[in-house]
């Protein structure tokens, strides 16, 4: 079963077109293995990348410099995972 | 479960207990539910439609949830959606009144591969399971991968992207049994495809900037189904064409079917807490479900209401 410890889902919110262009060029990038959860598009809307762990700091470090504005939406996928998991295991007993 | 009373709607399920709930609900409700196979996917699973019916000969209303494996909450939506129909026939006077003029066709798992995958190998899975000849990548995202401005702008050709078209339209079993279906039933008068997340209400088109013509009817019902939604637990709906609310995208599912002569069609983006994305908690499938049938119903009922 694939894991996704260390994984993070960042959203992003960039406040111009630039930014979104610079996301753009981000995503373009095939071997930091973004998953982008939500395109970047348009200024309007959020952008929600899932982050692999080895991508983490490059990524970080693009957003820093670019001065483009992010939360950390999921801090470690691989927990709500596990919680999810959890919760059906659960249901089934229960059942 | 013994009986679809006792299946836990708030639970995410597997594959397979979705499947013995779709055969219970069969079971329980004879004369109302019976369970169409409408085509196997690339793995050889059923493609299971649930008809609800009440006479023959009636035009149609579909809705599927789960074209992308990984949004848990449709598929979980889908299977609450299935047990409020059977529940609501003859007690509710709204959705009575449908049902006796057209059936409701209902596919909750539209993607079953992709689906099981997620379950047993991978959760974040959103595509088919179709290996693509000469690429280490699997898959080709069903909603890029119909007949509806294929190819275009807003998909993408490489098979590792989770946007990839595929070889050509309706090269995926699991969208080409829904094209067989609509074109041989030839009387569907609403089409509604459900994904998660986003929050948002969209209709045709994704491919074109140029307007549908029935744009301004479109956006009205829109208006009055998020406003619907929105009155039960307060959340926020965006609504209007693909192409304007959120991006260019070819190939897309309702685009399809507005061509094809389905005035009605429809897709939505379920709830984004801002929080989970995809792995929204159990705990928010009723809920979703809930607000969701709200604005539904009012595409069903402008839908009865007003024939072409």
């Amino acid at each position: 079963k694939e894991n996704f410890v260390g994984h993070q889902v960042l959203r992003i919110t960039p406040k111009n077109e630039a930014e979104v262009i610079l996301l753009k060029e981000l995503s373009q990038l095939e071997h930091l293995e973004l998953d982008f959860w939500r395109e970047p598009i348009d200024v309007s809307l959020p952008v929600d990348a899932r982050v692999p762990f080895h991508s983490l700091q490059p990524v970080r470090s693009f957003l820093a410099y670019n001065e483009i504005h992010y939360d950390i939406m999921i801090a470690d996928l691989q927990d709500l995972l596990d919680a999810e998991q959890q919760e059906m295991t659960k249901s089934r007993a229960l059942q | 479960p013994r009986s679809t009373d006792d299946f836990n709607y708030a639970t995410y399920h597997t594959l397979s207990e979705i499947n013995s709930f779709i055969d219970a609900l069969v079971q329980e409700n004879p004369n109302l539910v019976s369970k169409i196979v409408i085509g196997q996917s690339y793995e050889g699973r059923p493609l299971n439609v649930l008809k609800f019916s009440t006479g023959a000969n009636r035009p149609g209303i579909w809705i599927d949830t789960g074209i992308h494996s990984r949004e848990w909450v449709t598929q979980a939506s889908g299977t609450w959606f299935a047990k409020k129909i059977a529940t609501d026939y003859g007690r509710d006077a709204a959705l009575t009144a449908i049902l006796d003029r057209f059936d409701i066709f209902l596919e909750i798992v539209t993607n079953p591969d992709g689906f099981q995958f997620t379950h047993t190998s991978n959760r974040m899975w959103r595509k088919t399971r179709k290996p693509n000849s000469g690429s280490r990548c699997a898959g080709v995202d069903p909603n890029r991968n119909w007949d509806a401005g294929f190819g275009g702008a807003g998909s993408s050709s490489n098979p590792c992207s989770e946007t990839y078209r595929g070889t050509y339209a309706h090269s995926e079993p699991e969208v080409k049994a829904i094209v067989d279906f609509v074109t041989s039933h030839g009387n569907l008068k609403a089409f509604v495809s459900i994904h998660s997340y986003s929050q948002m209400l969209l209709y045709p088109y994704g491919y074109t900037k140029t307007p549908c013509r029935d744009q301004a009817e479109l956006h009205e019902v829109a208006q009055r189904a998020v406003a619907a939604l929105t009155s039960l637990y307060g959340t926020k709906y965006a609504y209007g064409s693909i192409i304007n609310v959120i991006y260019q995208a070819s190939g897309g599912t309702i685009d399809w079917t507005y061509d094809q002569g389905i005035k009605y069609s429809y897709t939505f983006e379920l709830r984004d807490t801002g929080r989970y994305g995809f792995i929204l908690p159990a705990n928010q499938i009723v809920p979703t479900a809930q607000e969701t049938w709200q604005a539904l119903m009012v595409i069903m009922d402008h839908t009865k209401n007003n024939p072409y």
